[in-house]
């Protein structure tokens, strides 16, 4: 394991981390797109089937279980903190997201099966699930410092992986071509994201400065 | 290289 595949799974989990952080302690919903929300949560359980036939380390079941259960967990704050009587951002036809990236499964696979096809589709939807999120950001105009932080981390960690996948091609022969590829899809879908976050947080903070 | 699967990749 290299360091920016480590550094990107910590970034993922402090995302989450700030996500249930900021939605627990303020009890509300708000500037969160459930959308994009249960959308993980198909991400994770269509990818990580491999728990029930295949041990790879306790760092990677461990991790696995974690993605499942912290996003689940965060659909079931959602809709808790949920109020029906706000109007609604969250918008975006998520349908259209589940199946391009089931189309984009059924052609790009190592494998015509089930568990194969499944975890296709889980790198395409993830790649595409923070659309939804970002409609909300687009729409609401401003949003909460920890909601824009958490979308940071969140994007940080697949663009760390590029670096890792560059690593692991040089050093052990390796290029998983799909997750390559939906990565770096993934990474230019937040790249809009990681500019405005530039030029807003990053240069804020700049200014404060004595 | 060669097309292979990154199973041990979360």
């Amino acid at each position: 394991m290299n360091i920016f595949r480590i550094l990107g799974d910590i970034s993922h989990l402090i995302s989450i981390l700030i996500l249930i952080h900021a939605v627990s302690t303020t009890k509300s919903a708000q500037g969160i797109s459930l959308k994009t929300q249960a959308a993980y949560v198909v991400v994770f359980v269509s990818r990580y089937l491999d728990l029930f036939f295949r041990y790879v380390s306790l760092y990677n079941t461990l991790m696995k279980l974690f993605f499942i259960v912290s996003s689940i967990y965060v659909v079931f704050l959602l809709n808790r903190y949920k109020k029906n009587s706000e109007k609604t951002n969250d918008i975006f036809p998520v349908w259209y997201l589940f199946g391009g990236a089931f189309v984009f499964a059924l052609i790009f696979n190592y494998e015509f099966s089930i568990v194969e096809i499944l975890w296709s589709f889980s790198l395409w939807l993830e790649s595409v699930a923070i659309i939804p999120q970002l409609v909300v950001l687009q729409r609401t105009g401003e949003a909460q410092l920890l909601t824009t932080h958490y979308i940071f981390a969140l994007g940080l960690y697949r663009a760390l992986y590029i670096p890792n996948w560059i690593y692991r091609y040089y050093t052990e022969g390796r290029m998983d071509k799909i997750a390559v590829i939906s990565g770096i899809l993934q990474t230019i879908v937040y790249s809009d994201f990681f500019y405005i976050y530039y030029k807003k947080v990053v240069k804020n903070l700049k200014f404060k400065l004595p | 290289g060669k097309q292979t699967k990154n199973h041990d990749e979360l």
